[in-house]
């Protein structure tokens, strides 16, 4: 904790030169930081690592720029996040990834894990962007455009179709699809927690059941950047006014569980190596 | 004389200014919350700073028991404090960033700006 300095010097000067902290601030404040940093050992490293492992789509860039340019308008930023009056919009990025060796690519398994949804926030909407690179493999079909198919794993029933117009589907871009009824009978597991969303997707020639190739429409999802990888992005309204603690909180103990874990780990491969001794 | 005495001001002394918007820049780099705020890294929140003494002007828009509380005051300062220059309007910021689960966030945080102050 001591050496986690995180007053920055030009904090120093303010308190050296103006009015000292107030004692119940400043205890508040270490407590907090105490808390933040007595989590992990290597707290500083581990913080720079999360942030810049983590890369924002650029989706999740332009809806903060949007609404944050709204509100120095003095515009009410929840009129423009869709009738839907949403408040909180949280991207998860697809967890699933193509076998290489398999040719054709008839079907894909997109993965999402939903954990960290907070049943304290009343969902009211959800979709599915798929990023879909620039192709030139693309034959143009005599038989109509493509028809995208969503399903749930495990079922056959559509969840959500579009078509997609041969000469677009030379151009690279994101398909937007509608999984809000996905979420409206969703189970949480054992836990309480959401269980993971499971999609595929096919995409078939005109009306007929000829699946194509996804490799052939710029679905191919090997060796993708970050930004390119799909993601599911879940509309929420919070049922109460929300407060920065939480967040601060759920931090603390998401690097704490982590850190049980690991000790778990250890402990376990020290029982085995008693154990072979 | 009321007013002197209240105070108990010696002549020059630098009379501490009326309740009022102050500027407080808040730098999440500073506080250490870069690592999970993506931006803004800095915004201006303000701050309500100064006295509430009698009279109170309208646009610090007292509630009732703020006007009493400031009119005791200003007749035994030693039986009541004066009314609490705190905000009484609040605006959202947009935050986007890094939750619990690495998922990347946008939310919008109600009350991180004021935008009045007043006595209460």
């Amino acid at each position: 904790f001591q050496s986690a300095a995180v007053i920055s010097p030009s904090t120093q000067r303010r308190n050296k030169g103006g009015r000292a902290p107030h004692p119940d601030a400043e205890r508040s404040s270490k407590l907090l930081l105490r808390e933040m940093f007595s989590s992990s050992p290597v707290t500083d490293h581990l913080r720079e690592d999360l942030k810049y492992a983590v890369v924002p789509h650029d989706y999740m860039i332009s809806i903060y720029r949007t609404y944050s340019a709204a509100e120095k308008l003095g515009l009410n930023a929840s009129f423009f996040l869709s009738s839907k009056s949403a408040n909180t919009i949280t991207s998860f990025v697809d967890r699933g990834a193509d076998d290489p060796l398999l040719s054709p690519l008839r079907r894909q398994r997109y993965l999402f894990d939903v954990s960290a949804l907070s049943d304290k926030e009343e969902l009211v909407g959800a979709e599915l962007r798929i990023f879909r690179k620039a192709s030139k493999e693309v034959q143009v079909p005599a038989t109509g455009p493509y028809n995208l198919q969503l399903y749930p794993c495990r079922s056959e029933r559509p969840l959500h179709s579009r078509s997609l117009d041969p000469l677009d589907s030379r151009k690279p871009g994101w398909e937007v699809m509608d999984v809000w009824d996905m979420f409206k009978d969703h189970p949480r597991s054992a836990t309480g927690k959401p269980a993971p969303l499971c999609f595929h997707l096919k995409v078939t020639l005109g009306r007929s059941d000829t699946e194509v190739d996804l490799r052939q429409l710029g679905l191919d999802r090997t060796g993708r950047p970050q930004q390119e990888k799909a993601i599911l992005v879940v509309y929420a309204r919070s049922k109460k006014r929300e407060n920065l603690f939480n967040e601060m909180k759920e931090k603390i103990k998401s690097r704490g569980s982590g850190k049980e874990e690991e000790e778990e780990d250890r402990g376990l491969q020290l029982k085995a190596r008693r154990r072979r001794r | 004389t009321a007013l002197n005495n209240r105070h108990g001001k010696r002549h020059g002394k630098k009379t501490k200014s009326r309740c009022s918007k102050k500027a407080l820049h808040v730098n999440f780099k500073e506080l250490g919350w870069d690592d999970w705020i993506i931006a803004p890294l800095d915004y201006e929140a303000y701050h309500c700073e100064g006295v509430c003494d009698f009279p109170l002007r309208s646009h610090l828009e007292p509630t009732n028991h703020a006007i009493i509380q400031t009119l005791m005051n200003s007749m035994d300062p030693n039986s009541t404090p004066p009314s609490c220059c705190v905000p009484t309007k609040l605006s959202p910021i947009s935050i986007l960033y890094i939750d619990s689960g690495n998922n990347v966030v946008y939310k919008q945080y109600e009350d991180m700006v004021v935008e009045q102050c007043g006595c209460r």
